[in-house]
């Protein structure tokens, strides 16, 4: 086996060459395979170990370049962007290098199993620059720089999905006369789509390598990543998007991802006070979910219940700003309409999309057997009272001892059996009494202690959505369980739930809206009877003036 | 509570997409049209 | 009613990268392309010129108020971009026609004398990116089939 300084130096040597025929003017595929054919001299492409090695080697050398000119830029005082633009000429060439070799990899038939060699190349390459990084990040610490990194990935993401022969297949319409489809250019090519996707896959497999949680130095330039317009549109709109081809099928590669940072986040937003990181990190996400909100409210719909398990329970804006979302061919009525009545709404006996893959949770849980026998029968009766225990965790510490997502899904679970049960065109505050269902929610609101009911009154809070059937079953349900409960403690911490969600700043879900309204303005409630609405004067006055706005 | 999202500096009312000038969530600027890729005829692609 | 939560160690560790990490900013063109044709390093310009995009300036309507030369200048210097091809538009719009065989843009002069349906033959104006200037062309045949 060659040794690795002899492999270095060839690797060098190969680079360095690369880099000069990449900053000539001859257009490199024009004398690539000349170039490739000094590769196999070299014995390069000989095996698969030694392309791997080559890879790495290449890719320290790219990054140890970049470590020289950005430690030197201050010794040279040259600007940000000189030494960004020296650095780029190495790495953009190095990436470059990497498209033609996955471009050129197998053979150019353009059938499917021909670009199994490009994928598995890709998916090497990039496994090893993740690799790389990791290591770097171990080696120097504080010290790490994300650039070498992170722009040897965005170029390799621009060059590799931008349009049909970026991958060196043929031109389309070959493909009509090679595959026989009849497809006219405008339709999606299926080829290229499959393609795309295994690319974006091969992306997101790194992205999930270098996540926040392993490699936190990475973090913000992780997160420009999957802010990045072009990332986001080939993932959520589709790899052949265009304003009248949109697909979805990517939303399964992007949504993993943005819980991923969520998750990130989670301990660090779970206390009030946030490090300067944290903060800048905390508002990036921000920003990528806003811009989420506007282009893609259904990916966000879709994929809520996801996100609102990641979420922490205090993170009420950014929980707000995913409720918020609604598909963009809903018309919302204004939530201040005088004598709004939300059962007359088309959409509200629509359940919405995306909850199914939730309830994995129950799947597998000790209790499923009772709960679906519970719900069917009422019985066994001792259910009831166990189901507190169920949702704890084991040995959890304070702030810390409920399963939130088993919370979540649990009541999700329940109040979708219950909407089966009425059909969603009969849901009213009578039609949901005096079930097994109800008795569920009930029980809960009566025996879990003050952290416990928070969470579940959040899960239910949580479904207070656009017009749809669980918006309107659960708005119900929470009404109806302040309406029944004897205790004012459970009144007013119901009332907590909805307030804070209001008095954060913009936005607020439609549903939030509609049904404290119903409850400041329905007379059944007595709502301005009860003490805690005079708890404070700031508080008082809030009420008051939500309600001179509604009534 | 929570901030006032406007100070993000994103465009919330634009009828356009806000993703395609996106520069990212560490810059303030949407991007301008010389900084957008864009998929003009290779014609142009002069230089 | 959750109150704070202690932070694991493995959360401090993590801290501390990222307080390290955000020391290192990320600049727009970290992820955009190279563009050889332009300056690498925008010149500061004095304080008082304006120094934000104007409004709507990535619009049609804008470029379509732009001078020819201006137009021009954008379309040969900031190719592939939105701005070469909001550039491209608006001269259109001003009876520009974009010649791919010639890599030029031609715009008739006056009447052509022939005109059938594959070309046009008599006198156009062109636009000459190396000696920066308007030429004239007499006898040009703007053929069609390299109409872009």
């Amino acid at each position: 086996v060659e040794s690795d300084s002899e492999l270095l130096e060839k690797t060098e040597r190969l680079m360095r060459d690369w880099i000069n025929l990449y900053h000539s003017n001859t257009p490199p595929n024009k004398v690539f395979h000349i170039y490739v054919q000094s590769m196999n001299q070299h014995g390069i492409l000989k095996t698969d170990d030694s392309i791997t090695r080559f890879f790495r080697l290449s890719t320290e050398l790219c990054v140890d370049n970049c470590y020289r000119i950005l430690n030197g830029q201050h010794a040279n005082n040259a600007s940000v962007l000189e030494a960004r633009t020296k650095c780029f000429q190495t790495l953009d060439a190095f990436a470059h290098l990497i498209v033609m070799l996955v471009k050129h990899s197998g053979s150019n038939t353009g059938s499917m199993s021909e670009s199994t060699p490009k994928i598995n190349l890709l998916n090497k390459v990039l496994g090893i620059i993740g690799g790389v990084a990791i290591h770097d990040q171990e080696i120097r610490n504080e010290e790490f720089q994300h650039l070498p990194y992170y722009r040897i990935l965005i170029i390799l993401l621009m060059e590799l999905t931008l349009g049909p022969n970026n991958l060196g297949l043929p031109a389309m319409n070959n493909f009509q006369h090679q595959l026989g489809f009849g497809i006219n250019p405008s339709q999606v090519d299926p080829l290229y789509e499959s393609i795309q996707y295994q690319v974006l896959n091969a992306f997101c497999q790194t992205l999930k390598l270098l996540k926040p949680s392993k490699a936190p130095s990475f973090a913000f330039a992780w997160l420009d990543f999957i802010g990045h317009r072009i990332f986001m549109e080939k993932c959520l709109n589709g790899p052949n998007s265009t304003p009248s081809i949109i697909s979805t099928k990517g939303w399964i590669f992007y949504a993993p991802l943005l819980i991923e940072i969520i998750k990130f986040l989670a301990p660090f937003l779970r206390n009030v006070e946030l490090p300067h990181s944290i903060d800048l990190l905390y508002k990036g996400t921000l920003k990528v979910l806003l811009i989420l909100l506007h282009d893609f409210p259904e990916f966000l719909c879709e994929y809520c219940y996801e996100l609102c398990d990641a979420i922490p329970p205090n993170a009420i804006q950014m929980r707000n700003l995913v409720l918020s979302a609604f598909p963009r061919n809903m018309r919302l009525p204004d939530p201040f309409t005088p004598n709004l009545k939300i059962d007359s709404l088309p959409e509200i006996i629509q359940s919405p999309k995306g909850a199914s893959n939730t309830l994995s949770a129950l799947a597998t849980v000790p209790f499923r057997k009772e709960l679906d026998s519970y719900l069917r029968t009422r019985s066994p009766v001792t259910f009831l009272c166990e189901l507190r225990g169920y949702l704890q965790n084991p040995n959890g510490s304070d702030g810390n001892r409920y399963n939130i997502p088993l919370i979540n899904a649990l009541v999700l679970f329940v109040g979708q059996s219950a909407i089966q049960a009425i059909t969603p065109k009969h849901i009213s505050m009578s039609s949901i009494a005096h079930s097994s269902h109800m008795d569920i929610f009930q029980n809960l609101a009566v025996d879990l202690d003050t952290e416990g009911r928070y969470l579940f009154l959040n899960a239910i809070a949580n479904q207070l959505r656009y017009p749809n059937s669980h918006t309107h079953y659960f708005s119900c349900t929470l009404l109806y369980i302040f309406a029944e409960s004897n205790t004012e403690a459970i009144q007013e911490q119901i009332t907590r739930v909805l307030l804070e969600r209001l008095i954060v700043n913009r936005p607020h879900p439609w549903g939030l809206l509609v049904t404290f309204i119903e409850l400041i303005k329905n007379q059944s409630f007595k709502f301005w009877n009860h003490e805690f609405v005079r708890c404070a004067p700031e508080i008082e006055k809030l009420f008051e003036s939500v309600a001179r706005s509604c009534m | 509570l929570g901030i006032d999202l406007g100070t993000l500096k994103l465009d919330l009312n634009s009828a356009e997409n806000l993703y395609s000038t996106f520069c990212g969530p560490w810059s303030d600027q949407p991007l301008k049209p010389h900084e957008m890729d864009y998929p003009v005829p290779h014609e142009y692609l002069i230089n | 009613p959750l109150g704070p939560v202690q932070l694991p160690k493995q959360c401090l560790y993590q801290l501390h990268m990222l307080e390290a990490a955000c020391r290192h900013t990320i600049y727009p063109v970290d992820s955009q392309r190279l563009r050889p044709y332009l300056p690498p390093n925008p010149c500061p310009t004095p304080s008082y010129y304006p120094q934000q995009a104007l409004q709507h300036s990535d619009s049609v309507e804008f470029f379509h108020r732009l001078s020819t030369e201006t137009l021009f200048f954008i379309f040969y210097f900031m190719e592939g971009t939105k701005a070469q091809y909001l550039a491209a538009k608006a001269l259109k719009k001003q009876s520009w026609r974009f010649h791919t065989k010639y890599m030029m843009w031609f715009q008739r002069h006056e009447e052509p004398k022939t005109i059938t349906d594959e070309y046009e033959q008599g006198t156009y104006v062109y636009f000459d990116y190396e000696k920066w200037g308007q030429r004239k062309k007499e006898h040009f045949t703007f053929e069609y089939r390299y109409l872009e």
